[in-house]
């Protein structure tokens, strides 16, 4: 899933 | 990690930490909203559950304890250590007309329909107009003090470098998520107003005080 990516935003 | 990133993840860090300082130094919160404390205690709660699930980095994960641990700080003061400070009255926005769409729209519009990404994409939303009953607190009183004044300049415009980080990410990693694009314009353009103030009012020594 490409959304996982923005997880490292906070 | 780019610039804009780190500069946001900062000016997020001071927003906070200049807002538990001046309730802490004044013992007093008047004339902060605890609604908007209450829900940016939500926000980080429903976003960062995500620290029982995976482990990213230090950093990653070192921030989000920050975040949590000072928004509870937060609530706590507002609402029980300096609670005869607390200007309810004037807190009168209705959060279950921001709470109630914001978890409809969650549950209907996301990237995946699980517990953990709803609670994400609620957590996003739930940010973009958790402000709403600060600002709303400010103009029913016409003036905020100007201490107030930096810790929202600082909660501005780090959504504002969020979305240049955005930008960056889209060119040079061809990423982008939709859905905290959206609602990161729309949390910064709900700044747009306060953010003129600011510069016209406070950056030149004045108090920001609203025609009556």
């Amino acid at each position: 899933k490409g959304f996982d990516k923005n997880k490292d935003e906070l | 990690m780019n610039v804009f990133r780190l500069t946001g993840d900062l000016s997020h860090l001071a927003a906070i930490i200049i807002l538990l300082l001046k309730i802490w130094k004044s013992r007093s919160c008047a004339g902060i909203s605890g609604k908007s404390q209450i829900l940016f205690a939500i926000v980080f709660t429903t976003r960062y559950l995500d620290l029982l699930t995976s482990f990213i980095s230090i950093y990653n994960t070192s921030m989000k304890v920050i975040y949590i641990g000072c928004a509870y700080a937060t609530v706590y003061l507002i609402y029980m250590k300096f609670r005869a400070t607390y200007d309810g009255n004037h807190d009168s926005f209705r959060v279950e007309f921001l709470v109630v769409p914001v978890g409809g729209l969650a549950v209907l519009v996301n990237h995946d329909f699980s517990f953990l990404e709803i609670l994400w994409t609620f957590s996003i939303y739930l940010e973009s107009v958790a402000i709403l009953p600060q600002l709303f607190m400010i103009s029913k009183t016409g003036e905020a003090e100007t201490i107030t004044t930096h810790y929202l300049f600082c909660l501005g415009l780090y959504r504002a470098l969020y979305l240049l980080n955005w930008i960056w990410r889209f060119y040079f990693e061809s990423f982008f998520d939709m859905i905290a694009i959206v609602a990161g314009v729309v949390q910064t353009v709900l700044y747009c107003d306060f953010f003129y103030l600011y510069i016209t009012k406070v950056l030149k020594g004045k108090k920001l005080s609203l025609p009556a």
